[in-house]
Formats: C-alpha cells, sequence, structure tokens
C-alpha cells in the first residue's frame, strides 16, 4: 500500500482536473 | 463487513449494507471528487506550480491532497460540540463516530484542527500556508527535486512575510505554523493506515 493515491483513484481525478482545460480546448 | 465509513469527506458515515463494496466505494469516490478537484484547481493558481513539470505537479497533488483537505476542512471539526460535519450537512458526535469504528485519527484530527483554528490566520494566510502544504520538495517520486524546493521556499517566504506584517507582536505564530508541516504527514499516514484497512474489509 505504497500509493495510496493512485489506490483511491486520485490520480486519475487528479490528471484528468490537471489537464481538463487542454482537453477541453476546441480544436 | 463494516458498515460505516467515518470520514467526513462522505455525504453520511452510514452505508447501505445491500450495497457492494465496489458500488461503496464509488459512492465515496463520488462524494470526494469535487472537494480533490478544488484542491487541483487551487494548485493551478499558486504562481509557478504549472511550471513544474507535469509529472511533479501529479506526484504533489497525489502526495498532498489529503493534508490540504485536513486544513481546508479544519472547520469540520467542532472542537467546542466534539462534533463532525459530514459533507451531507449532518453533525455527528464523537462517541457515536467511536461507535461507528472510529480510532484515534479522530482524536488526531480534532487536535490539528483546533491548534490550526486557534492561530487565528486570515484567509490570505492559510491559503499561503496550504500552498506550502502541497509544494514540498520531499514527497517521493519528485524527478526535479531543486525546481519544487525553490518555489517552496519562496512560498515559505511569502507566508513568513504576511504572518510577521499581520502579526507583529506574536513571533511565535510562523514558527507554530511550520511544525503543523509534521503534524499534517502524521496525520496522512495515519489516514493511509485506515484506507488499507477499509480496502481489507
Amino acid at each position: 500500500f505504497s500509493d495510496p493515491a493512485s489506490n483511491l483513484g486520485l490520480e486519475d481525478i487528479i490528471r484528468k482536473a490537471l489537464m481538463g482545460n487542454l482537453e477541453e480546448r476546441p480544436e | 463487513n463494516r458498515m460505516h465509513l467515518v470520514c467526513p469527506m462522505n455525504t453520511s458515515p452510514h452505508v447501505n449494507p445491500h450495497k457492494s463494496g465496489h458500488e461503496v466505494w464509488e459512492e465515496f469516490s463520488h462524494s470526494f471528487t469535487p472537494a480533490v478537484r478544488e484542491v487541483v484547481e487551487f494548485a493551478k493558481k499558486i504562481p509557478g506550480f504549472r511550471d513544474l513539470s507535469q509529472h511533479d505537479q501529479v506526484s504533489l497533488l497525489k502526495a498532498g491532497t489529503f493534508e490540504v483537505l485536513v486544513v481546508r476542512f479544519a472547520s469540520l471539526f467542532d472542537v467546542k460540540d466534539r462534533t463532525v460535519t459530514f459533507l451531507g450537512g449532518k453533525k455527528y458526535s464523537v462517541d457515536t463516530l467511536r461507535a461507528m469504528g472510529a480510532g484515534d485519527l479522530l482524536n488526531s484530527m480534532f487536535d490539528f484542527s483546533e491548534k490550526l483554528i486557534n492561530l487565528g490566520l486570515s484567509e490570505e494566510e492559510m491559503s499561503l500556508f496550504t500552498a506550502v502544504v502541497l509544494v514540498s520538495a520531499d514527497r517521493s517520486g519528485i524527478e526535479n527535486v531543486n525546481s519544487v524546493e525553490a518555489l517552496q521556499e519562496t512560498l515559505i517566504r511569502a507566508v513568513r512575510s504576511l504572518v510577521t506584517k499581520n502579526h507583529p507582536n506574536e513571533s511565535a505564530i510562523f514558527t507554530k505554523l511550520l511544525l503543523k508541516l509534521p503534524d499534517l504527514r502524521s496525520l496522512n499516514n495515519m489516514h493511509s493506515e485506515e484506507l488499507l484497512a477499509f480496502k481489507v474489509h
């Protein structure tokens, strides 16, 4: 259990929130 | 079969016994996700944070989100009434939560919240302190320690300057504030252990 954040699914939420603006930017 | 989730980042500590472990976890995740997103949005606004590598931004957030949430939600722990307000808005007494299985972490959270709130910091001071909590060069997995360290030092200088200006007769406040950092680490470790217990159950 060395990486509780990953186990929680936190990393996914964090990555999506960090990159969100880029993903939503219209082409 | 644990029937209660005593984390206030949940809408309620009561768990529907008819739901599977996976469903319970999904519901809990749904409940704390907005708070995590707010931490990320906060991080993005820290001057210099977006200049760090993407890897280090993620590493800092993974390691520090819990600690940031503890600072931001310290007011959920009402020391006077010995109650905890859950995200659903309902308050639960310490005795009730203990009966539901809450352990030492609960007491430690109360102690921390009480000491932090007693420092009487302004919103701006608290916000800068939260940035210091997040930007810690000694988190595991940081690839560019020097950059994180430089940003952390800038933020610490900013906190010291603001606290010294706002509390000229209380020179110990800045020291007390920095001493909250190891307290937060300790809470983070205790929390990880509780999570492990939860996952095992």
